[in-house]
């Protein structure tokens, strides 16, 4: 469902030096895949996760999404793809400082033009099932940073999305409370979901079917979990 | 060296809600200690450290730093320690996000009142001891999530203070950036400083001599690392 060929990101950054973010990246996702994405810091595992998000583009390369190519779609295809087929989990959040968690976790249902009533229910739930049940009415500031990671991620599942794209999503969790996003994701597998996701702990990791490791902007492997 | 005694921090939400992020702690921390904090998302980690590190004020409660009640220290005082005797590492990084690297990793020097060359290259060094002398020109939107972290610890360590207090100092990390962070931190421990850490990962944990476990504001454990 996703076939990206050649991708490079780069950046100028003037005085003749160039930063390659991305240095030749090729990659097949198939529907129901279970990706986890390592690598070391700076190695550009959050810029290729922007990639498939659509929400970067590359320098080079193509990016075929379920068969189309990506840097041919108009802003509504790619505001469909990125509000109702992709769900993401952003590296730092990302969320509405002056919204509290129930408006975060809603504002995907605002865009897909769902009534007030019926997506008030589905961002209760959301917040329910990553244990913010009784922090509805709290703004970003008056969380705990592994409750903003939770709200970053009821957001993202909100809109039922058929992807799921999450920057370390367990990186300001406790292992219990990880483990617990884990199940969720795991489930959400089950139920034939795609699940990409960039984690550096290897218990993490462990849920994945496939490991992909990046170096330098490039991938250096791309196997089954030996552990599975 | 720091003495806190039946410390609650208490929000109050209105309708009766009241939160308590810290419902009676005491605890004390000696000279060159090295101390794990550990506990669930939410149990009142973050909110601990604020107060260790005099950023925030308990509702109930007391704090000796260094003998002195910090409650009766005026402005300056208060400024000192927070900018010479302690160093703090924050979950979320707390950048300027209009500046670079380098400037963001001197700004504790500025406060000091070093001057502009003896700062500037402090500040050079400590970006190198990151890993991060290849950035010090980005700012913070052009740098990885492990990178920000990296920069955070960085300005927490360029005044050289006695006490430093690290909120998830790896949870951007890789497992070899992380150790390599660790390695640093052991390496001021040995040199006679007094290192705080919260983290979630059992093995950054093991580097500490000391594991305070949170739950519910409250402390649950406070124990020798039973694995040295
Ligand atoms: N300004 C605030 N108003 C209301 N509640 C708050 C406020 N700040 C923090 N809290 C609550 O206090 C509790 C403790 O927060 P704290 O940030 O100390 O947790 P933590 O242990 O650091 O969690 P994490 O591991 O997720 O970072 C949380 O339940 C949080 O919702
Ligand atoms: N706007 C930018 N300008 C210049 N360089 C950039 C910019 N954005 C990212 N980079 C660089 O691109 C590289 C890859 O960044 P990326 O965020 O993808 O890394 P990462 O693998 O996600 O790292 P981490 O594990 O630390 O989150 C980094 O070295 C970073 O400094
Ligand atoms: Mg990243
Ligand atoms: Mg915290």
């Amino acid at each position: 469902i996703i076939d990206i060929s050649r991708i490079e990101k780069l950046y100028d950054l003037g005085k003749a030096v160039t930063v390659r973010a991305l240095d030749g990246v090729d990659l097949k996702i198939y529907n129901n895949d279970y990706v986890a994405i390592m690598g070391p810091s700076g190695s550009g595992k959050s810029t290729l996760m922007n990639m498939l998000g659509c929400l970067d583009t590359p320098t080079f390369g193509q990016y075929f999404f379920e068969g189309e190519d990506v840097a041919e779609m108009d802003d509504n295809e790619l505001a469909f793809i990125r509000n109702q087929k992709i769900g993401f989990v952003f590296q730092s959040f990302n969320l509405l400082a002056r919204a509290s968690t129930l408006r975060n976790v809603e504002l995907p249902l605002v865009y897909a033009g769902i009534p007030k009533w019926e997506r008030q229910e589905k961002a209760q739930v959301a917040c329910e099932k990553v244990g913010l049940g009784d922090r509805i009415s709290h703004k970003p500031n008056e969380l705990s940073g592994g409750q903003r990671q939770r709200v970053a991620i009821a957001r993202a599942l909100v809109n039922e999305p058929s992807i799921i794209l999450a920057d370390e999503p367990t990186g300001n969790l406790d292992s219990k409370t990880g483990e617990e996003i884990m199940a969720l994701f795991d489930e959400l597998h089950s139920q034939g979901n795609t699940i990409i996701l960039v984690t550096h702990e290897e218990n993490i990791a462990n849920h994945a079917h496939r490991f992909i490791r990046l170096m330098d902007g490039k991938i250096e492997s791309d196997e089954v979990n030996p552990n599975r």
